[in-house]
């Protein structure tokens, strides 16, 4: 519970008038987005522990195996302008999707990598469709994004089940060995 | 794939000209425009600029570009045309297999300072439909209320300012109406944005603007927000949809938009964790 306290407090401030409808001064405009980064950092403990927990198969911490490997599980909060730490440097790598509705859903995953050729795997190690498509220059020149990735990953996640979760592997191949390994999008004309 | 979606575009203007969800087709078209900001001393009403808690546009809508560029990609998750309007309007109107509906993915930014006035940029929807004046918007984020263009319910209105006196707060959703046809047309926004119906058959949005002066009505300074330097840069999404309101398909205006809301709104959570063993000891 402690956890959530930054960004429940974070929340609260941002009940004003002002803060809800963007009519605050500037140097308040970068105190909210401070207040709502710091909050959203301490809620990643919380949610780190959680799905540690759903993904090694415990509901409470009293059956909690401490032999059980802890995973960190890092999220992206500049993956709306194709930037991701994680995803840009790693080669292989385990998307976990939660979904937070009470019913079953699928969802197009979209993933900033820096591009060559890649696999996605889900759970039963079936490979799934992907496509890559290059970054547009009008993100890529977005200021302050500061980047590697030049392609987003593209795949879906399907039936995602009712508040729980789904992992898929991502992994950078040197060679096209299937008919699921991605490629850039070919069909690209300027017009 | 999954879903009869596709838009079409005018390969010499470069512009959306039709669009499908669900295989109902209709034209459309789409683009950007800008309204300047009035600039006064604030004195008196009529004299008050354009700011941070007043739109007042100083003369007609204009259009943001003569022309547009564009790169169509096509595969076989997602299908995009990526548009360039201007130096500071870009976007990408983009498909995919599984979902009903068109998403306008907008980069708006940074606007130009150099001139006496700011602008305040506006997407337009424009549809052949009969709205009859008519629309909804759901201002209070609870509700979808009814809105007419010069019309308040409670009182005679003279409208002073025949644009910004039709504009009303946008939550999360704007629609209007064919009765005839039965068709329902909505735009579902991912923040909330002022909006309005101005002419028949239209959804109008604003996304970005800047003011150069002060409205001198509490705030103390002008809005032109920056970031690193430059004037701000922001990044959005419009997600279009629509469908017979009659019973004759399965999946209802008001379904699919819920079920786009219900996603949107309630989005699920990506995280990345690296792979510290082979991917078959993992799984």
């Amino acid at each position: 519970r402690i956890d959530l306290n930054a960004l429940r407090e974070a929340m609260g401030v941002m009940q004003h008038h002002d803060a809800v409808t963007g009519t605050e001064k500037q140097h308040v405009a970068n105190d909210y987005a401070r207040l709502l980064q710091r909050g959203i950092e301490e809620c990643e403990i919380i949610s780190n522990a959680a799905l540690n927990k759903l993904t090694n198969g415990t509901t409470n911490s009293s059956s909690h195996n401490p032999e059980e490997s802890v995973q960190p599980f890092y999220h992206c909060p500049l993956a709306n302008i194709s930037q991701c730490a994680s995803t840009e440097n790693l080669d292989n790598f385990v998307v976990t999707i939660y979904n937070p509705l009470s019913r079953s859903i699928d969802k197009v995953i979209n993933i900033p990598v820096v591009g060559g050729s890649y696999n996605v795997t889900d759970s039963k190690g079936v490979a799934v469709l992907t496509q890559l498509v290059p970054i547009a220059d009008f993100v890529i020149n977005i200021p302050g994004r500061s980047s590697n990735a030049t392609y987003d990953l593209y795949f879906v996640a399907t039936a995602i089940p009712a508040l729980g979760f789904k992992s898929y592997i991502v992994s950078k191949t040197k060679s096209k060995n299937n008919d699921y390994n991605s490629e850039e999008t070919s069909n690209r004309i300027s017009i | 794939k999954d879903t009869d979606t596709s838009f079409q575009i005018n390969s010499l203007t470069g512009l959306i000209t039709e669009v499908r969800v669900d295989g109902v087709s209709m034209p459309l078209t789409q683009n950007f425009f800008y309204y300047e900001g009035y600039v006064g001393d604030n004195r008196v009403f009529s004299n008050r600029s354009s700011g941070a808690y007043v739109f007042r546009p100083y003369g007609p809508i204009k259009p943001a570009s003569n022309g547009v560029r564009f790169t169509p990609i096509i595969g076989e998750i997602i299908a995009e045309a990526r548009q360039t309007f201007n130096e500071y309007i870009s976007q990408s109107i983009r498909i995919n297999r599984i979902e009903n509906y068109i998403e306008f993915d907008w980069v708006i930014g940074p606007l130009p300072t150099n001139e006496l006035r700011g602008r305040e940029i506006v997407t337009r929807y424009s549809t052949n439909f009969q709205s009859n004046s008519t629309f909804y918007t759901d201002s209070n984020g609870k509700e979808m209320l009814k809105r007419r263009i010069n019309f308040r319910p409670t009182w005679k209105l003279n409208v002073s300012e025949p644009v910004s006196g039709n504009y009303y707060p946008v939550t999360s959703k704007i629609t209007i109406r064919d009765e005839q046809q039965h068709l329902e047309l909505a735009v579902l926004n991912d923040r909330a944005q002022g909006g309005s119906s101005l002419n028949d058959g239209e959804i109008e949005l604003m996304i970005h603007r800047n003011c150069l002066h002060d409205d001198a009505f509490g705030v103390g300074e002008a809005l032109n927000e920056t970031a690193f330097g430059k004037g701000l840069v922001i990044r959005g999404s419009h997600y279009l949809t629509f469908g017979y309101t009659d019973n004759r398909k399965a999946q209802t205006p008001a379904f699919i938009e819920k079920d786009i809301a219900q996603k949107k709104l309630l989005d699920s959570w990506t995280f990345i964790s690296p792979l510290q063993t082979t991917p078959k000891e993992y799984q």
